[in-house]
């Protein structure tokens, strides 16, 4: 573990309860992409699936229950509790371009043509593009609430600090893995039009809107 | 290894 690990997945953490939060606190999921959120969900899923085989840490499992748990409980709210308040309407990314592409990468480039690495191996394609849904939902409305800004912001953040992360075990560990890699390098991209916006708009006490 | 040793990340 180290530092840029830590606050990686604190930030990570801190997401998901903004808009665990957010949602809750509202009684609605406007604005939010339930496509996302669904990806998200099939990502722990098929990435933690170790906990039935491995142990790591109390630290490890920990925090891979609660990512699990969270991404759930946030697609219950959305589908279920709050459907009402769900914009399906602006919703409309069509999320087989993002899971067939994954699949296939994962069956192509991986380390080992086993099931549960071909699993990690597509739940690291899916998550560098899981946001899509929720980036086209956000350009397609034009705006953005600020909570769901800082969600973007602290989500976007968390792969950004792991690839501070893999340079550092690299240097200091010689330890890094290509696929996570370039997978992280391609979701931070993908961050990057929303980071400026973020600091130019968002921090300045101003809405995130889309020039028309 | 390789396998065990990236397991260690989220």
């Amino acid at each position: 573990m180290n530092i840029f690990r830590l606050i990686g997945d604190l930030s990570h953490l801190l997401a998901i309860i903004i808009l665990l939060r957010k949602i809750w606190k509202s009684r609605s999921c406007a604005g939010i992409s339930g496509k996302s959120q669904l990806l998200f969900a099939i990502v722990y899923t098929s990435r933690y699936l170790d906990l039935l085989t491995v142990y790591v840490s109390m630290y490890n499992t920990l925090m891979k229950l609660v990512f699990i748990a969270a991404s759930y409980a946030t697609c219950y709210l959305i589908y279920l509790k709050f459907k009402a308040t769900y914009d399906h309407n602006h919703d409309t990314f069509r999320i087989e371009f993002l899971l067939v592409p994954a699949v296939i990468l994962a069956l192509l480039i991986n380390h080992d043509f086993m099931a549960l690495e071909i699993l990690w191996t597509f739940s690291i394609y899916l998550e560098s593009v899981a946001i899509l849904p929720q980036l086209f939902m956000v350009s397609k409305t034009g705006e953005a609430e600020s909570i769901t800004s800082h969600y973007l912001f602290a989500l976007g953040s968390y792969r950004g600090l792991y690839i501070l992360n893999w340079i550092y075990r690299y240097a200091m560990e010689d330890h890094y893995d290509l696929i996570a890699i370039v997978a992280g390098v391609v979701q931070t991209v993908l961050y990057c039009d929303f980071f400026y916006l973020y600091i130019t708009k968002v921090l300045r006490g101003k809405k995130l809107q889309l020039p028309a | 290894g390789k396998y065990s040793n990236k397991k260690d990340e989220l």
